[in-house]
C-alpha cells in the first residue's frame, strides 16, 4: 500500500543518517509485557559508562515507559502513537528532531507491544530484536512468524521464570528455527541479571562490524 | 473508515441473528500468550456436560489453538487470518457457515492475540472479555486503553503464579479502573482451577439476562 511505501522511503534516509552518523540504532519488538522495558533498562545502565546512549519508546498512552528509562540518566524520549498499534518510520524522524544523534554511539528504539503490526515498518535500525518471554508459551514463532521473519535475534527474556512455568527451551527453540533457521537466540533475564553479559557483548560484536 | 462501517454493519446483522436463534455469545481478546485457550478450554470442559457450546479461534498461522480446544470435544473451527492481526464480522459469519449456531446455548470466539486493532471490530458478541496476565506488568490497562474500554469483563489470569512474579494486585486493579471505572474483574488460573466456578457463574448469570 502507499503507506508501507512512504515509510519506507523514510525509514532508507533514517538509516542512511544513522550510518553516516556512526550511530548503531537498535530496536525491540514484542508481545505487551514481554519485558522490553527492563531488558532495556539493563541494557542502558551495563552501557552508559563506556557508550552514549539514547532512547526512544513508543506506547499508545502514558509515560510509563520512559520515566521508567529515565532512571538511567540517558536522553529518553516517549512517543504517544494515540491509536496506533506501531511505530513508523517518521514518528521516529520527529521523536529525534531536537536529539544530536551523531554524538550517539547506540540509539534503542521500543516499538509498541505486538507481535503483528510492527514487523510491516522499517524504522531505519540496524539491528532488530523481537523479545519473547518464557510465560507467552514455546509456540509464538509458529503463530506470529512475520515479526519473527523481520527480526534480527531473538532475545528469550525472563528466564528465572522458566522453571515454575515449566517452560519447555527445547520446543521453543524449535519453534524459532521452523520459522527462522538459523536465527541467533540469546537466553536473558533482566532481574537476575543472567544473560546480559552475553547480549552486551554480542551487541558491541555487531556495532564493530 | 470505510472498512470499519462495513464491520459495523456485518456484526449488528449477527448479533441480530444470534439474538433471533438465542446462542450467547462471548468473544476473548488479549495480548499473546495470556492464557486465552487455556482458559476457553477449561470454561469448554466446565460447561459441555450441562450446555451445548461451540468456539471460534482466530490466529495469523497455525491449527494449534483449535487442535487443543477440539480436545474438548466440541466443535471447533480455527480462523487462518494470514496477516490480519484481528478478526472481523465477516471472518466469523463465514466460519460459521457450517455450524448451526441456533443448536447451540454458548459460542466462544477467541481473537488473535493483540491488545490494539481487534478493540475496533465489533464481532456480533454478547459479552467480550479481556485477559490480562499476571506476568505481563500492572500497567497494561493505562498503557493499552481502547482494548479495556471496548470489553464487558477484565479476566486477570494465571493467578497461581501472582506471588513469584510479586505481582501487585492492588496497583493493577487500579489501572483499570481508572481506564473503565466500574469494570468487572475475575480472579482466575486456568491451571488450577481457582476462580473458574466464579466465572461460569458470572457467565451463567449474563446469559440469563
Ligand atoms: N521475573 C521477571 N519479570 C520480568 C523480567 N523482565 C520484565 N519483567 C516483568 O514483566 C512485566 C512487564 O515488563 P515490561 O518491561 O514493562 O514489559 P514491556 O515489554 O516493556 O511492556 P510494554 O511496553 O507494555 O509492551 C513487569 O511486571 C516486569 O517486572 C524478568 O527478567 N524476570
Ligand atoms: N501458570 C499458568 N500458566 C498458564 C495459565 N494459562 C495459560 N498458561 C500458560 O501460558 C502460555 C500461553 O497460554 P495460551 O493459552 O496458549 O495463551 P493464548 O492467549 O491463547 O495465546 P495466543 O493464542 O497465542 O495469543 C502457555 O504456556 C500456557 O501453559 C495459568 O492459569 N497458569
Ligand atoms: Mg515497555
Ligand atoms: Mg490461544
Ligand atoms: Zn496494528
Ligand atoms: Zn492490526
Amino acid at each position: 500500500t502507499k503507506i508501507l511505501k512512504e515509510n519506507d522511503v523514510a525509514a532508507r534516509a533514517l538509516r542512511q543518517r544513522f550510518e553516516d552518523e556512526g550511530v548503531f540504532v537498535v530496536s525491540l519488538v514484542s508481545s505487551p509485557g514481554a519485558g522490553k522495558t527492563m531488558f532495556l533498562e539493563q541494557t542502558l545502565l551495563r552501557l552508559r559508562e563506556r557508550y552514549r546512549v539514547a532512547a526512544l519508546v513508543g506506547d499508545l498512552a502514558t509515560e510509563n515507559d520512559a520515566q521508567r528509562l529515565a532512571r538511567a540518566g540517558v536522553p529518553i524520549r516517549q512517543i504517544c502513537t494515540g491509536t496506533v498499534c506501531h511505530l513508523e518510520a517518521d514518528m521516529v524522524r520527529t521523536a529525534l528532531r531536537d536529539v544530536d544523534t551523531a554524538k550517539l554511539d547506540f540509539l534503542f528504539i521500543e516499538n509498541v507491544g505486538n507481535l503483528v503490526c510492527p514487523a510491516s515498518y522499517d524504522l531505519g535500525e540496524a539491528l532488530r530484536l523481537v523479545l519473547f518471554s518464557v510465560t507467552e508459551g514455546e509456540d509464538k514463532p509458529l503463530k506470529y512468524p512475520t515479526i519473527f521473519n523481520t527480526a534480527d535475534i531473538c532475545v528469550l527474556t525472563k528466564m528465572d521464570l522458566a522453571d515454575v512455568v515449566e517452560f519447555d527451551h527445547a520446543s521453543a527453540l524449535n519453534s524459532v528455527q521452523a520459522v527462522r533457521p538459523g536465527m541467533q537466540v540469546l537466553d536473558v533475564s533482566a532481574k537476575s541479571g543472567v544473560g546480559m553479559d552475553a547480549w552486551i557483548e554480542t551487541l558491541c560484536g555487531r556495532a564493530a562490524r
